[in-house]
């Protein structure tokens, strides 16, 4: 039978929920691998990392949707760790075909990374769970606001960085719906149009080193 | 997918965006 609107978004929720009923909070075996594979080995700050992010995850729900509800905060950031650590993977073995290398270890202690990633997968999780508010025309719900960009505020990510992670996200996760790879692509439009203009945004020093760069070569000539 | 407009060169990934390649 036709979908509503409602169980349409139940279903999204359930089929995110069975993709990661597998996929452990831990890294995986092939993780540890590539851990391991490091010049400079960061399992250690990988953990730490999102244990601490977790907290603040925790504490920020909490407060924008009700204390009651921390929780329901926590099991979301555990789905979201569980997205994390599955594309993680996926995006490692496919730089390894593609590069031919199996020593990551300048991506894997990039800090900058691996919070985009994660908040990048966290995004997902609360665009599945908004889904569900949103087609119930819940606008008042109080998830309202947690809609993007609210996850890159509380981790305190620059929105450019995110950016970096949303094209290799949606390569390496097939099982991405259509309507969660739409709204990653709103999310960079978002980016590309605002948010990346920002003052303190790294997108205007790479601008600033191409320009430097650039001084080499002969600038295109104007169209006619 | 259909309607994301992928913009990565086959030449470009993941690391090269983070300057770790």
């Amino acid at each position: 039978p036709p979908q509503t609107p409602i169980r349409a978004a139940m279903n999204s929720i359930q089929q995110l929920r069975g993709e990661l009923t597998s996929v452990s909070d831990k890294p995986s075996s092939s993780l540890i691998v590539y851990f391991k594979n490091c010049t400079v080995d960061p399992s250690d700050e990988i953990t730490s990392r999102v244990e601490q992010l977790g907290q603040v995850f925790s504490q920020k729900f909490a407060q924008a949707v009700g204390q009651r509800c921390e929780g329901l905060g926590k099991k979301r950031f555990t789905l979201g760790v569980q997205l994390y650590y599955k594309v993680m993977e996926s995006i490692l073995k496919s730089e390894e075909k593609r590069l031919s290398v199996q020593n990551f270890s300048k991506l894997l202690n990039n800090a900058t990374f691996h919070t985009s990633l994660l908040a990048c997968a966290l995004e997902v999780v609360m665009a599945t769970y908004f889904g569900s508010c949103v087609k119930n025309g819940g606008d008042e719900s109080p998830e309202t606001d947690l809609r993007f960009p609210w996850i890159l505020d509380i981790f305190h990510l620059h929105a450019f960085d995110f950016y970096k992670v949303i094209e290799s996200f949606i390569k390496a996760e097939p099982t991405l719906k259509h309507d969660m790879i739409e709204h990653l692509g709103r999310c960079e439009q978002k980016i590309m149009e605002s948010l990346a203009w920002k003052t303190d945004s790294p997108l205007f020093e790479l601008l600033r080193q191409s320009r430097e760069e650039g001084l080499g070569e002969q600038a295109e000539p104007p169209a006619t | 997918s259909r309607d994301y407009h992928f913009g990565l060169e086959e030449h470009e990934g993941i690391s090269e965006l983070f300057d770790c390649d």
